[in-house]
């Protein structure tokens, strides 16, 4: 994080400096349900912090290495619910496990996102050098009560959350009295087929919505595969990752004196001019050679001993590198060079190992250098932190993308946020810390940069409804980087980012704060969806906890009033409806402006909207129909509406259906 | 024995202010379909009572289905695992 917050223009110099507007966030209290937390990690600090919001109806749960002494006026809440855990993994044993049964962090994560929500200030940390800055969260002063529902499973190295404990932290801190709830957790793909409230998390996350608490989450790390994003409910936010403008090239000098930059987590010393070898039989051999970058153990020690090894991958995960690293390292090798399709996922390798990314083009010059020459040799020298431009910004590889697979016509994910790449605290056991510091990339790390705005726009705007916060985040998006420049979405290959890449696009707090209009979702909005998605009326009527019936015929999903139009099937002319409720000044007179997707008509009646003190809340009606004569891919346009001073901007994302629940392979 | 597994008893909004009240209501509910109040309180794993109306237990696949088939129940889903993200 000692990059995110100047970055997103939400630095304590900022001129608008909106953390002392909402005193950092000091009367919001942030649930996190996570893997638990490492209390004396400095960013629980809770200096000049006053005292605990009377709201607060929480506690600190003893237990394994965890005693209420270690909650504090930061930390202020500490619980663990373990008992479905337990009921399904009868093989683990509370004495032997490394795992703490209380709410002590054995994992790191949940530090991590702790403290990317609302970790106190703490100056001057890098990782080894690198990412050098101050460490804090997105609302600093913000209360934090964790919920460790996550727990590590010995036998099988893994660590994973029962949904009936993940169920029990939300009922507990719905109970405790917190503003924001922040899960960077979620299920694989595809999700539960017939709707999402059947999934937990949207279970629980439905109730806290209803008592107006804010509910963020990872959107997951399928990326960048279409259709791949989770925690889809409507009345979710669910965040997209996207890098920072920060990245570490790592020089790499070739014997004919080129300079290639890498990227690495590097921080050893210099690595002299060294032998350096592509594995491929020279012609003459009867030994295996192999130059992928997953079977570099078929290779004799001898082709790798002593020297520099170049391979490729299709894969973009940095599983690869390190077990790339892995088998150099065992044969005597002294570091590797990697050919893979951006990951946005960088990772330091064991031991300082020199293990250098680079992209295909740049990985077949070291190629062709190897070939022209008959004793090839590169120097590597340690990575450097590069910060601003020409650093871009880009929607991560991993993170997951729309369109929703459970209701096409909710977009999904809300927002972006940076979740690459970003040093927070851990635990002082996790692998690979730096002083209990660590870089971590992924939604998870996203989200929790979401839920630390959410605590500042609550604080500002403590009567917003849940959908009225998510409006306002999404409706004042940056759709460039920062500084102006297009955001691509990583993947293969690289294309310009668009609403399923990043929802609205990347959080811009400063224009959130002022929205000017919203659109609010309040519970006959829930009901619409809920209608227009098949529940029954009994199911609706418990849901809600009073009678409900669906009007006949059923409502359609696309009047459902969200900070964006998504047209899954589109065919005949169709005509949706959306309210704007004005929360800027009483007099205000807005006019539309769209941009339609290609080959879509759309036309906004009526085209102004006057507001008054009488007249609060307007809506509009839009016609979209479609010139195509095929069946197309999403295209996307906006909709904007403007005062002159705020624009409203909500996206619009249309497919061409003339043949309905088709699917073709051309 | 048919094996029990986790299952979550979805109730919906609650229907009572005390969550004592709501939890004595889930024993209730385990009670009658289980047989015992022995039963119903080796088999509960949480009663959720704040935020909404509901209770993770160990059922069968039969008791599953039975309760599932109540008026007042919305859904009964198996227990299922997230990952960190």
């Amino acid at each position: 994080t000692t990059r995110t917050w100047d970055y997103l223009g939400l630095s304590a110099s900022s001129p608008k400096n909106l953390l002392n507007e909402t005193n950092m966030g000091e009367q919001i209290i942030i649930g996190i349900i996570d893997t638990g937390v490492w209390p004396e990690s400095e960013v629980f600090n809770d200096d000049g912090i006053g005292s605990v919001p009377s709201h607060w109806k929480g506690g600190c749960q003893s237990g394994e290495m965890f005693n209420s002494s270690h909650c504090n006026k930061k930390l202020i809440g500490a619980k663990y619910f373990i008992n479905g855990f337990l009921e399904e993994n009868k093989s683990f044993n509370s004495k032997e496990s490394l795992d703490f049964i209380s709410p002590r962090d054995l994992n790191g994560h949940g530090t991590h996102v702790a403290t990317i929500a609302a970790g106190s200030y703490v100056q001057d940390i890098s990782y080894k050098g690198l990412a050098g800055g101050t460490v804090r969260g997105g609302a600093p002063r913000a209360r934090i009560a964790m919920y460790k529902g996550c727990w590590y499973l010995d036998d099988l190295d893994i660590t994973t959350c029962s949904s009936a404990d993940i169920l029990k932290a939300m009922d507990e801190a719905i109970h405790d009295g917190v503003d924001v709830l922040s899960l960077s957790l979620g299920s694989v793909v595809p999700q539960h087929g017939e709707t999402d409230i059947r999934d937990g998390i949207s279970t629980g996350a439905f109730h806290a919505v209803l008592k107006g608490i804010t509910v963020v989450c990872a959107g997951g790390n399928s990326g960048p595969e279409a259709q791949t994003v989770t925690n889809t409910a409507p009345w979710i936010v669910t965040v997209a990752a996207t890098t920072l403008d920060r990245s570490f090239p790592t020089p790499i000098t070739l014997g004919n004196n080129k300079v290639i930059l890498g990227q690495a987590m590097y921080t050893g010393p210099e690595l002299g001019f060294t032998s350096l070898v592509y594995p491929e039989d020279p012609g003459n051999s009867n030994e295996t050679f192999s130059g992928t970058c997953e079977d570099l153990s078929l290779n004799s020690n001898d082709t790798m001993v002593g020297k520099v090894v170049l391979c490729f991958t299709t894969s973009s995960s940095s599983g690869s590198v390190s077990s790339a690293a892995g088998s150099v390292k065992k044969a005597g090798g002294l570091g590797v060079i990697i050919a893979r399709h951006p990951g946005s996922d960088l990772e330091p390798c064991l031991d300082d190992f020199p293990c250098v990314s680079v992209d295909y083009e740049l990985g077949t010059n070291i190629l062709l250098y190897i070939r022209s020459t008959g004793s090839p040799v590169l120097k590597i020298q340690p990575s450097t932190t590069l910060v601003g431009q020409p650093v871009g910004t880009k929607v991560a590889s991993f993170s997951s993308r729309g369109p929703n697979s459970i209701a096409p016509a909710i977009l999904k994910p809300d927002i972006a946020a940076p979740g690459a790449s970003i040093l927070a605290a851990t635990t002082t056991n996790t692998t690979l810390n730096d002083g209990g510091f660590i870089m971590l990339s992924g939604t998870s790390m996203a989200a929790p940069v979401i839920s630390g705005v959410v605590a500042l726009l609550k604080a500002l705007h403590p009567d917003w409804s849940p959908a009225a916060i998510r409006s306002a985040i999404v409706t004042t998006a940056w759709r460039t980087d920062p500084f102006g420049e297009q955001i691509d979405a990583e993947g293969s290959s690289r294309k310009l980012a668009d609403p399923f890449d990043y929802g609205g696009g990347l959080v811009n707090l400063e224009k959130a704060v002022k929205p000017g209009l919203v659109y609010d979702l309040g519970l006959q909005d829930y009901v619409l969806y809920m209608c227009s998605v098949g529940y029954n009326d009994s199911s609706i009527s418990q849901l809600v906890g009073e009678r409900t019936t669906c009007s006949n015929p059923r409502p359609s999903v696309l009047d459902l009033n969200l900070p964006s139009i998504t047209i899954p099937d589109l065919k005949e002319e169709v005509t949706l409806t959306r309210t704007v409720t004005n929360v800027g000044p009483p007099s205000s007179v807005y006019k539309v402006k769209v941009e339609p997707p290609l080959g879509v008509q759309v036309t906004v009646m009526p085209k102004k909207l006057v507001f008054n003190s009488k007249t609060k809340k307007l809506s509009y009606h839009v016609r979209v129909s479609t010139r195509h004569k095929i069946n197309t891919g999403f295209y996307f346009g906006s909709l904007t509406w403007s005062d002159s001073v705020h624009n409203v901007i909500i996206p619009l994302s249309v497919r061409t259906q003339i043949l309905q629940n088709y699917y073709d392979e051309n | 024995v048919a094996e029990s597994k986790v299952h979550i008893v979805y109730l919906g909004e609650k229907q009572h202010d005390d969550p004592e009240f709501v939890t004595e209501s889930h024993h209730q509910m385990l009670c009658s379909l289980l047989g015992s109040k022995e039963d119903a309180h080796g088999s509960m794993v949480y009663s959720y009572r704040h935020g909404f109306s509901g209770f993770a237990a160990k059922l069968t696949k039969s008791q599953a289905k039975k309760i599932a088939n109540l008026p007042e129940v919305v859904h009964v889903i198996p227990d299922s695992f997230y990952k960190l993200k």
